[in-house]
């Protein structure tokens, strides 16, 4: 479903010039549950945001579904980015004066009638145990109730690809494990494809294969 | 050093009222590594921000080397707090268009020379595994780099308490246990009081004792 041809991507800056990934070949399918660790720098995030369209590679190819991505328009790139993929920040990206379920509602805007979207923001607001902080704005959640509404902001659309950014960093273990099983249902019962980085071994674990970052390489790929 | 004596807040907003903290007596003597864990939610980052005197309490009292906190202006606190204490926000704080490096010196302004401040802060740079990003801005920084700068900035003023918010949030192993070095150090050879939250355990054991919060309440306090 996702391919990624000897990709590469470079920033220059005034200071320097940062091979952020290095020639990186990645074959990923339907319906699996893959995730990415590696040492903080290593080129996890940049990784993700070229998987999900927010980003260009400097050179190399990306194809879904064997459709050259670079080949589309912004507008073009933007529908499918919309269409195909949640997304959960490695910091969140919250609106600062919206209510958790007003923000959760966001996705749907465009897609269904108003009552419907109220309950399934407030659906997926309960998956991850916030249905009583349905109506605070970020300012007023912890950090981890609001990495939780970023996640089920994630969920709302139904994508078919799930890009979760360290989703489990501000929370407990046994919140972060509840989160996992939210990620295995859907990758189990509905087929969704879920990338996850994480810096936490048995995190990594819950999925079914796990690869490892560093330096812009990728130095190992492993079925757990 | 520290004394909390039944110490509550509580939020109120037009939803509900929030007893973030229900009645917490605390003893933290001077020169001591604390580790705060417990699940997202349940009040550790309020108890963060009292002792750091970003916030008022409820009820109850605060009590830093015999002195009441609540007696103090506004200005007074803001001087205290200046001179004690050394935060790692849980989300950062950094500021947009300033380099790392910039953004380190920052809390050295009104203390020593200038060639001394960028020296020191390029050292406090380098202890954390930064000096090759020292003139990036934030935004060209990956999230665990941006935390790392949060980590330096605590540092670089030698304060005599360290309040780190989940420091190692968004840290691989290797990288947090690196800064977990450093903050055992401060503590052995500065005599510096550490108090870090965390949802780690392997992280949260690199103190001498471990507080756990629960909906408000330290419902365990253990030696390790
Ligand atoms: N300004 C506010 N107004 C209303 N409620 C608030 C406010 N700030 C925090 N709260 C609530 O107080 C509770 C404790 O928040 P706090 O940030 O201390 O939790 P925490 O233990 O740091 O959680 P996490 O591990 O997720 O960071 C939460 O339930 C939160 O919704
Ligand atoms: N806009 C940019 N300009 C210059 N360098 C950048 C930019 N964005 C990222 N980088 C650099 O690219 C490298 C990889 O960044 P990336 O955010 O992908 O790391 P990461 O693996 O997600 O790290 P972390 O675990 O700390 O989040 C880093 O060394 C970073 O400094
Ligand atoms: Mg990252
Ligand atoms: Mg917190």
């Amino acid at each position: 479903m996702i391919e990624l041809k000897n990709l590469t991507k470079i920033y220059k800056t005034d200071a320097e010039t940062v091979n952020a990934l290095n020639s990186i070949d990645l074959d990923i399918s339907s319906g699996q549950f893959l995730s990415i660790m590696g040492q903080s720098g290593s080129g996890k995030t940049t990784l993700m945001n070229i998987l999900g369209c927010l980003d260009n590679p400097s050179s190399g190819k990306y194809l879904i579904n064997g459709l050259d991505v670079s080949s589309l328009s912004d507008d073009q790139r933007a529908r499918l980015r919309g269409e195909l993929f949640g997304f959960v920040f490695q910091s969140y990206n919250l609106i600062p004066r919206m209510s958790a379920l007003e923000q959760v509602e966001l996705p749907l805007m465009y897609q269904i009638e108003n009552k419907d979207r109220k309950l399934k923001a407030a659906q997926a607001l309960e998956s991850v145990g916030l249905v009583d902080r349905m109506h605070f704005n970020p300012n007023q959640l912890s950090g981890g109730q609001q990495q939780r509404v970023a996640i089920a902001r994630s969920l709302v659309v139904n994508p078919q690809v799930i890009l979760a950014d360290e989703p489990t960093g501000a929370l407990d273990s046994n919140t972060g494990e509840e989160i996992m099983a939210i990620f295995r249902e859907l990758v189990e019962i509905k087929g969704i494809t879920v990338i996850l980085v994480t810096h936490e071994l048995h995190i990594a674990e819950f999925a079914s294969r796990v690869i490892t970052l560093k330096d812009g390489l990728i130095i190992s790929d492993k079925k757990v």
